[in-house]
């Protein structure tokens, strides 16, 4: 599969 | 392999706040290939500690290896360390540079 989007997934803690 | 790198710093962040407090971004399979921190929230437990900064990759927690993790495998290995009660800390290896080794 592509490379996904890193600036899709942000996870906070 | 993080230790050859003489760029990465050991981070220590106690658990000071009831939240870490921060925000990573990436993973494997994405353009950022290691978790890079993108927010620092103010009265959380690493802006606390005072020794991490927005735009460092996170190499290790707890010794342990992001290389090769996902988003979400990552994210939750950090959610796990700062949970679990067994100890009153989170070790990060931090670098500066935005390594994809």
């Amino acid at each position: 599969s592509p490379p996904k989007d890193y600036e899709d997934e942000v996870t906070f803690f | 392999p993080g230790l050859l790198d003489p760029t990465s710093q050991l981070v220590r962040v106690g658990k000071s706040a009831t939240t870490l407090g921060i925000a990573i971004e990436g993973g494997a399979n994405t353009r950022q290939p290691l978790p890079r921190i993108v927010t620092i929230q103010r009265g959380g437990s690493a802006h606390n500690c005072g020794q991490l900064r927005v735009g460092q990759v996170i190499l290790e927690v707890n010794g342990v290896s992001l290389r090769g993790r996902e988003h979400r495998d990552a994210a939750r290995l950090i959610a796990e360390a700062f949970k679990n009660k067994e100890r009153d800390h989170v070790d990060f290896l931090v670098t500066e540079f935005n390594v994809a080794l």
